[in-house]
């Protein structure tokens, strides 16, 4: 199953709610969830450094002792904010990266995979586990264009330019009649 | 070595 991200989701602050198990801890290994786009492998430290990141993190960090089972909570709209301007960026993204952001135009499911790694210093990592089941589909489905309509007997007959831009599921059409 | 173990199906929503 995939895990979509819809504006809807955007709009309602969803957010992800992933129960791991960890083993194996020291105490000064992290657990950090990075986000990145299908094909990028989030678990080299060069996509994780600002001057060539291009993996951006989504989750708080974590700071498991042995045995600790947490609860890694990984907002949607901070993935849609793909920040890679600062490596351990905290801010909550607000509802504008709905609307204005990377992918607020995305129409057919943007694959993001989320890297799950355990920290250890500043610079390295070793390699955690991948979620590769988000999609981020913020965007309907354009209107069609080139409608024309047709005069039959007793009907008016509709044509339209398929639509490519989304997934469509139909098309609804509606009269507007003029006042009165 | 550490592991992080992930089970899918327990993955939730907050909505």
């Amino acid at each position: 199953s995939i895990y979509w991200i819809s504006q809807a989701d955007c709009q309602a602050d969803d957010k992800f709610i992933f129960p791991v198990v960890l083993s194996g801890f020291s105490s000064d290994v992290s657990v950090e969830v990075w986000a990145g786009e299908s094909g990028v492998d989030c678990s080299n430290v060069d996509n994780r450094t600002t001057a060539t990141q291009k993996c951006w993190k989504v989750s708080a960090t974590y700071n498991p002792s042995q045995g600790f089972t947490p609860e890694i909570v990984v907002p949607a709209r901070t993935i849609l904010a793909r920040d890679l301007t600062n490596a351990a960026a905290s801010a909550t993204p607000g509802a504008d990266v709905c609307t204005n952001s990377t992918y607020s135009d995305s129409r057919n499911g943007v694959p993001i995979v989320l890297s799950f790694l355990p920290i250890q210093g500043v610079s390295s990592s070793i390699a955690g586990i991948a979620f590769t089941k988000v999609r981020i589909d913020l965007g309907g489905p354009d209107a069609p264009a080139k409608l024309e309509l047709g005069v039959g007997e007793n009907r008016l007959s509709l044509s339209w330019g398929q639509v490519t831009t989304g997934d469509i599921t139909g098309y609804q059409f509606f009269c507007d009649p003029p006042p009165g | 070595a550490q592991t992080i173990t992930l089970t899918e199906t327990s993955v939730r929503r907050s909505e």
